[in-house]
């Protein structure tokens, strides 16, 4: 039997919102530690981590690990019923092949139930190692979506350069080229809308700009973003989602032929 | 002109 529950629907509808266009299907772990999703786009170029602790629940049981294969999809179809106040439950077990979910209103006048056919989902699955990285880029995750938007509009890759002193993000493109070019800024109001570049080694990398705005909608998730990059490695787009885990994103480099 | 990589060099299959 697995029951968890969240005080407000919105973290999840949001969740699935902004990796739902990047993978259809996904196989959620449960386990006692919580929900983790790793999936790879059709592509196999991206790859979604999604891990949602146990004590970030209001309520998490998951009586033995199982796996939840859904169409992410047809999952936002019933979320989006959920109003983002309504306290959100999930139930299922092994037994049968549906989840359900609950949706409470916040005066528990109405109470919506959604049932959910769970599918098979054959998926590779992939060990990401936990590397040290080269360099370590913390950002405001709006000005993050809005570099990558902005030079989406001029080219379709962008390279991005780490030193100890900035980050650049380069494009070019039929019409011209764009540099942006972001310095470490620490002293701001708000901790969230600092720059921090953290860097071992300088970086050079260039990526499908495609993916890194697709990423980019996990924007409402959290007010900063972490970009961790490592020549010749994917990049990681970590969204931090307070006091329950995270949204990873991985893309692979281009490679000079 | 550069390539696209696909993830799996990177990552073991497991």
């Amino acid at each position: 039997m697995f029951e968890a529950q969240m005080a407000q629907a919105a973290l999840l509808k949001q969740i699935i919102e902004s990796i739902r266009e990047l993978i259809t299907e996904a196989t959620f772990e449960v386990s006692g530690t919580g929900m983790m999703l790793q999936a790879m786009d059709s592509s196999h170029v991206s790859l979604v981590a999604l891990n949602l602790r146990s004590d970030g629940f209001q309520l998490f049981r998951a009586d033995r690990p199982f796996s939840m294969g859904m169409n992410l999809n047809h999952m936002a179809k019933m979320l989006k019923c959920a109003g983002k106040d309504d306290t959100l439950t999930m139930r299922a077990d092994e037994a049968n092949d549906l989840v359900t979910f609950l949706f409470e209103s916040p005066g528990n006048e109405r109470l919506a139930e959604f049932e959910l056919k769970l599918m098979d989902i054959t998926s590779e699955n992939l060990g990401i190692p936990d590397a040290e990285y080269s360099a370590t880029v913390s950002m405001p995750s709006a000005e993050f979506q809005r570099i990558v938007k902005d030079l989406g509009s001029i080219g379709d890759t962008v390279e991005i350069t780490v030193t100890k002193d900035d980050v650049r993000f380069a494009a070019s493109g039929d019409i011209g080229n764009a540099t942006i070019k972001c310095r470490q800024l620490l002293d701001t109001e708000k901790p969230e809308d600092r720059t921090l570049i953290e860097m071992v080694e300088p970086v050079n990398l260039t990526f499908a700009l495609r993916y890194l705005i697709n990423f980019s909608k996990a924007t409402s998730l959290a007010p900063s973003v972490t970009i961790k990059l490592s020549t010749e490695m994917p990049v990681v787009v970590e969204y931090k989602l307070s006091d329950i885990g995270y949204v990873r994103f991985y893309l692979a480099p281009k490679i000079e032929d | 002109e550069s390539s696209q990589q696909a993830l799996f060099p990177y990552f073991a299959q497991f």
